[in-house]
């Protein structure tokens, strides 16, 4: 399963957090450890331009990141290059 | 930027536009975040000599790393990040002896990009003698602020949204990109999803529009609260020449400096015929055969492999010199390399005639002669022929790029960590380094952006794009209309959007086309995303389309327009029938009272069959910050699918030229 994990940007819709969490991050972070048990796989936490984080995730974990309340959308990451 | 800031009209006595722009140290002091492959903090161009404190909303951070202390920055460099967490999850633990785990950079493109927007002005700049010079950036009083996301390996959206993320909370003005991906909806493209955040709180940002040209449909970054950014040459070169055996003469470019070739001609051969590849034309690296090509001048075609690479692997085989012929992809336009060994790269027709004489004659010989730095070259600026082009294929009611800048030969500040080819094997090193790309013409834009936004405080991302676009030119002093270097014949709006920037009219352009966050969302509801898409983009807001209420993508107050005919347009569903396309746009004045009249222009057959109506046809403004709304009715029968043709719009008070191109195409 690490071998097939990929990168992806998970968008949370930031007005759904339960009111048990107390900020976003450990919100992200227990809608994550909902569908993998694998640890450190949060990249990044994003505040500024997006709500959500990044994630190394196997498909399957995607795909059930997807249903989980709160989470808008579950996209794979591009790869850019410099012009 | 030894010879942009006069090509561009901005080259004040102090360094930079003094007239017209403001000093830093005011309210009005930008810092521009470049999303790049990091700095070089030793560079001239980062020397803070002259500026004001850092300004007080300034949030960033100078990051230590490897080989990279916090106190690498200053007054000019205020901040430095990098954001490598995606790259090494997705290609491992990065080789720590090729690249820094900091924000230095181990490539030299991030360097040339952040000097070019905003780097200070440094005397006696050069490669090697050529394009000497001052360097400076188009905003010397900027300040810089670097986000490295980019590695050897690429660049991860993660990290690129964590470097924007970071960006816009540290208090930039101005971000630049120079960076791309394949086309997507907006709702999937990272680049686009942190721009929109960027735009809502109040900065602009400027991306390349790609190197993939001169194919139709190639742009990248082509959302419409993006200023995509195309790429022109300048008035300068840096000819060689190919002397033949035969006596003729053909003139190329060249940046090579090294041992020049001995007077006497040398053999010059076909790689083509050196090679026992199918593909030995493009001398790509164990092609050729050195016993054939030893101590001769090598003709290489130009494509699949880097040019310098070439000139790599023809020095490796034992070659003598090369010459690089372009092909019928890049037609005319020379790109200048600083290639290891003696090169001149010549345009299609010159090679053509080269490889000709070659094969015609029983011992051809040629020698190569470097010349230096010519300027005043005309016509420029020309559409660089690797300049990605329209039509918009995410949104072909979006007209992109949206203006094109100098990014043909560029010198710009450089890494000490690599050589001017970027090559392993180049040992050399420069403080300065010439190339080419839409990444060397984004900053130009973004450096501009930052000299406006200045100058003007108050005006929004979208006002200030219109600015650049409104002003700028698309026809030479003489009143042609710029060329195309890829055919050599006149470009169109898909080669330059609006056309070539004009900072110097930019600064004064009488009225903007503004655009606020909320018209952007009407624009994501007119395109039929869910609400879910909508989120993705604009973050989790509680915004839905009005199920009541018809929008129309050609209602957004674009500053250029792209006008799509079908036979879902026509009255009757018939092929024959006349459609009619209208569009409506909120011009705001900001400038003085006046009235302005418009008139329109087509060019082309197929557009001169189409009938343009503007109502009202004058506007008159008595005081800033006024608007005033007008609507186009474009109508045309239907022309066969595929056909294209071009118009501009004209708003005049006789001081001011509110000019937006118009591009039609027949689906």
């Amino acid at each position: 399963a690490a071998e097939k994990r990929k990168t992806y940007i998970v968008h949370m819709a930031k007005s759904a957090m339960p009111a048990e969490y107390a900020d976003h991050g450990e919100w992200y972070g227990a809608s994550l450890r909902a569908v993998s048990v694998a640890p450190k796989m949060m990249l990044y936490a994003y505040d500024t331009v997006l709500h959500g984080f990044s994630a190394r995730l196997t498909p399957q974990e995607a795909e059930d990141l997807a249903c989980v309340e709160g989470v808008l959308a579950v996209n794979p990451e591009a790869r850019y290059e410099l012009h | 930027t030894t010879r942009t800031p006069e090509f561009l009209g901005i080259a004040g006595a102090g360094g930079g536009a003094q007239g017209m722009f403001p000093q830093s140290g005011t309210a009005a002091d930008v810092v521009v975040g470049v999303l790049d492959t990091g700095v070089w903090p030793e560079s001239r161009s980062y020397d803070d000599a002259g500026l004001a404190e850092v300004p007080s909303f300034w949030k960033g951070q100078c990051m230590a790393g490897a080989g990279f202390n916090s106190s690498a920055c200053n007054r000019k460099l205020v901040g430095a990040r990098f954001f490598n967490k995606g790259y090494e999850a997705a290609m491992g633990p990065m080789d720590t002896d090729r690249e820094s785990r900091s924000p230095r950079d181990d490539d030299g493109h991030g360097t040339h990009t952040s000097s070019t927007a905003a780097g200070a002005p440094v005397p006696d700049a050069s490669l090697f003698g050529f394009a000497s010079g001052t360097a400076r950036g188009m905003a010397p009083r900027a300040r810089v602020a670097v986000y490295k996301v980019c590695w050897l390996g690429g660049c991860f959206s993660s990290d690129i949204l964590a470097g924007m993320d970071a960006a816009v909370a540290d208090g930039c003005g101005v971000l630049s990109l120079s960076l791309g991906g394949g086309a997507a909806d907006y709702s999937r493209d990272s680049v686009a999803i942190g721009a929109f955040a960027a735009m809502e709180q109040n900065v602009l940002v400027s991306c390349s529009a790609g190197n993939s040209g001169p194919g139709s449909s190639t742009l990248s970054n082509v959302a419409p609260w993006i200023t995509t950014v195309g790429a022109g040459t300048l008035d300068r070169d840096f000819p060689a020449y190919v002397v033949l055996g035969n006596g003729k003469n053909y003139t190329g470019v060249s940046l090579y400096s090294g041992k020049p070739l001995p007077s006497t001609p040398l053999p010059i051969i076909y790689a083509a015929n050196a090679s026992s590849s199918t593909a030995g034309n493009l001398c790509m690296p164990g092609t050729l055969t050195p016993e054939k090509v030893a101590g001769k001048i090598v003709i290489c075609d130009r494509g699949v492999s880097a040019r310098v690479q070439k000139g790599f692997v023809v020095r490796d085989a034992g070659a003598a010199g090369m010459v690089l012929s372009n092909t019928a992809a890049n037609g005319q336009e020379l790109v200048a390399d600083a290639h290891l060994l003696p090169a001149a790269g010549v345009g299609e027709r010159e090679g053509m005639a080269i490889k000709s004489y070659v094969a015609s004659d029983p011992n051809p010989t040629a020698t190569i002669m470097v010349a230096g730095t010519q300027v005043d070259v005309h016509p420029s600026p020309v559409v660089a022929a690797f300049s990605s082009r329209g039509p918009n294929m995410v949104t072909p009611e979006i007209l992109k790029p949206d203006i094109i800048a100098p990014g043909v030969n560029i010198l710009a500040a450089w890494t000490g960590k690599a050589g001017p080819t970027g090559l392993a094997a180049d040992t050399r090193r420069v403080g300065f380094n010439i190339i080419s790309g839409t990444s060397m013409s984004c900053p130009h834009v973004s450096g501009l952006a930052a000299l406006l936004r200045s100058a003007h405080p108050e005006w929004s991302p979208a006002a200030v794009r219109s600015a650049l676009m409104t002003t700028a030119y698309a026809t030479y002093s003489g009143g042609s209309p710029l060329l195309d270097a890829a055919t050599g014949a006149t470009g169109t709006p898909f080669d330059y959007g609006a056309g070539h920037v004009d900072p110097s009219r930019a600064v004064d352009p009488g009225l903007v086309y503004d655009i606020s966050d909320a018209e952007y969302l009407d624009f994501l509801c007119a395109l039929k995303y869910s609400t879910t898409m909508i989120a993705a983009v604009a973050r989790s807001r509680d915004f839905g389309c009005a199920e009541n209420r018809t929008y129309s993508v050609g209602s957004l107050n674009y500053p250029s327009f792209s006008v799509t005919f079908s036979t879902a347009n026509g009255d009757g569903g018939e092929s024959s029938a006349a459609a009619t396309v209208t569009h409506t746009r909120t011009l705001t004045n900001v400038g003085g009272a006046g009235t302005y009249k418009v008139s329109t222009s087509v060019s082309g057959a197929a557009a001169q069959g189409v009938a343009v109506a503007v109502e009202p046809t004058e506007l008159a403004f008595t005081s800033a910050g006024e608007k005033k709304s007008y609507t186009v009715r474009f109508t045309s029968r239907s022309q066969p699918s595929g056909t294209s043709g071009f118009g501009r719009l004209v708003w005049s008070d006789g001081k001011h030229s509110v000019a937006s191109p118009i591009a039609f195409t027949w689906t």
